[in-house]
């Protein structure tokens, strides 16, 4: 899976994602990609991109619960982030990239490593695996 | 405020030894996409996207891609895609161009068409990393996992117990002596590459 989300500076925010989906997966299959708030979400507060094992990523409503969590609890966009990555999600199946509407940049995996980069205004640039 | 952007080639179990041959292409590749974003990211073999999608059981591609607008909340999906060289593209004519949301299959394949999207052969998105991950997540199937001993069961097992037999969870060539008590084998870690996303 790739994907990925940015927000300009009058904080309008947009994410994308693009999957092959999983090996060996039934003909037919869909995962977590395509469904609105579970691999994908995007709203006035942050937008989301999510990879990892599709079921999980589906039952766990990965992308819409940080958002909610920002809209309901207040949570800041690494902590919204990190509760559902770390809380929500099983081990060893989710990771995201996030953006929220204030330009804060947020990258989170409970697996060994996920491809991941990022760059702000600011001039800050950071690419990753592990 | 500012802008900022932040981009994903996958999760998975990443193994920490990830050879300099395999992981270099990547890094470079995340370098390269982070100047002009995620569809970039769907041309490149590395990545579980585009050209590089893993195989379904029958060894064909289906991809799919979602694409979302935070101001607005709307939003565009795309499923089943066999012949669209860029799925996030479909996506986001999907959510310009109709009054839907979600498009999957023929019918998604039939609004490419339509759209002028650029299309090309199935066999484009297929490469031998991933014709060769198939045939190991394939084979990790294959391998029964005989219940009472909680043990991998290979073709050539020797011993297994009544329980085993009678559940049919048994080695194809195994004899079984019911005068002989099965000595307690130690159940041995067997790892199977499974081929499954492991890079994510």
């Amino acid at each position: 899976t790739v994907g990925c989300v940015a927000v300009d500076n009058q904080g309008n925010l947009a994410t994308a994602t693009s999957t092959g989906g999983l090996v060996n997966k039934m003909v037919g299959r869909i995962g977590d990609t395509p469904i609105i708030g579970a691999g994908t979400y995007a709203n006035s507060l942050c937008a989301v991109s999510a990879t990892g094992r599709g079921e999980s990523i589906m039952r766990a409503t990965v992308a819409r619960d940080v958002a909610a969590l920002m809209e309901y609890k207040g949570f800041s966009l690494e902590e919204a982030a990190a509760y559902v990555v770390g809380e929500c999600a099983p081990k060893g199946t989710a990771g995201l990239v996030a953006v929220s509407a204030k330009g804060e940049v947020t990258m989170q995996f409970n697996t060994t490593g996920m491809f991941r980069a990022c760059a702000t205004e600011d001039g800050y640039s950071e690419i990753a695996i592990w | 405020m500012g802008w900022a952007i932040a981009l994903h080639g996958g999760a998975g179990d990443i193994p920490l030894n990830l050879p300099p041959e395999r992981r270099e292409p990547r890094e470079a590749a995340l370098r390269h996409c982070l100047d002009i974003g995620v569809r970039e990211l769907e041309n490149h073999p590395h990545f579980n996207a585009g050209k590089g999608s893993v195989l379904t059981s029958d060894g064909t591609v289906e991809m799919e891609a979602c694409i979302m607008d935070g101001r607005t909340k709307k939003c565009g999906a795309v499923s089943g895609l066999t012949t669209v060289v860029n799925a996030i593209s479909l996506a986001r004519l999907v959510m310009e161009k109709t009054l839907h949301i979600y498009l999957a299959f023929d019918g998604a394949e039939a609004f490419a068409r339509e759209q002028g999207v650029e299309t090309t052969d199935k066999s484009h998105f297929v490469t031998s990393e991933n014709i060769e991950r198939l045939k190991q997540a394939k084979e990790a199937n294959r391998v029964q996992v005989c219940i009472s001993h909680n043990h991998v069961i290979k073709d050539n097992h020797k011993r297994t117990d009544l329980a085993c037999y009678i559940f049919g969870k048994l080695c194809i060539n195994s004899k079984i002596d019911y005068t002989q008590p099965i000595p307690k084998e130690p159940t041995k870690e067997t790892t199977v590459a499974d081929g499954d996303s492991q890079i994510g």
